[in-house]
């Protein structure tokens, strides 16, 4: 996965 | 969720609570930069205004909040309740030099053309160098406390177990971002030079300028 918008990382 | 990415958090976690502690109990914020403060507060700002729109864990929500309180109230000691003791004169760089390019290159290299996106890309730009008027005013000065230097090791720690988890993510989960992961190379970098130092001296950490 590659550049999603929903980052889930802090 | 995995054991790098957990430590380096908390690691994040415990650098923010150390500056906090320190300028509270000194009652001093002599060798602190404000203007890194600053910069932390806008990376925080752009980066987790994703909490007005998506949800991704109740762990997520509340160490966004939390960094985001703390870099304020971080920012809230040095200019407002200690700033007798703030260091302005050596704190001299010029974050527009970090800011404008940033910003430009968010614009340019990004996942989506988005408003969100874009601040997204610019707090992970910024926050890479966001460091730099700190170790600027060490070179300065000459000398850090120890505290300082706990301080920059824990959030140069950080960086780098990130990315012991996107190496972890690449294997098993098949993911990485790599606006991230040059960014946090690069970031990681630039603390390789105090890492040296801290080790080596341990306490006292001079920056050769």
């Amino acid at each position: 996965i590659i550049g999603r918008t929903r980052h889930d990382e802090l | 969720m995995n054991i790098f990415r957990l430590a380096g958090d908390l690691s994040h976690l415990a650098a923010i609570i150390i500056l906090l502690l320190k300028i509270w109990k000194t009652r001093s914020c002599a060798g602190i930069s404000g203007k890194s403060q600053i910069l932390f507060a806008l990376v925080f700002t752009t980066r987790y205004l994703d909490l007005l729109t998506s949800f991704i864990s109740l762990y997520n929500t509340c160490m966004k909040i939390i960094y985001i309180g703390c870099a304020y109230a971080t920012v809230h000691l040095i200019y407002m309740k200690f700033k007798a003791t703030y260091d302005g004169n050596h704190d001299t760089f010029r974050i527009e030099f970090l800011i404008v390019p940033v910003g430009g290159l968010s614009f340019l290299v990004n996942h989506d053309f988005s408003p969100l996106e874009i601040l997204w890309t610019f707090s992970i730009y910024l926050e890479s160098v966001a460091i730099l008027p700190q170790l600027f005013l060490i070179s300065k000065t000459g000398e850090a406390e120890t505290i300082t230097t706990h301080y920059l090791f824990c959030l140069g720690v950080y960086r780098a177990l990130y990315l012991f988890n996107w190496i972890w993510r690449f294997y098993f989960e098949g993911f990485f971002d790599m606006i991230a992961i040059v960014a946090g190379v690069v970031q990681t970098i630039l603390y390789c030079d105090f890492f040296y130092l801290y080790v080596t001296k341990g306490e006292k950490v001079a920056i050769p300028s």
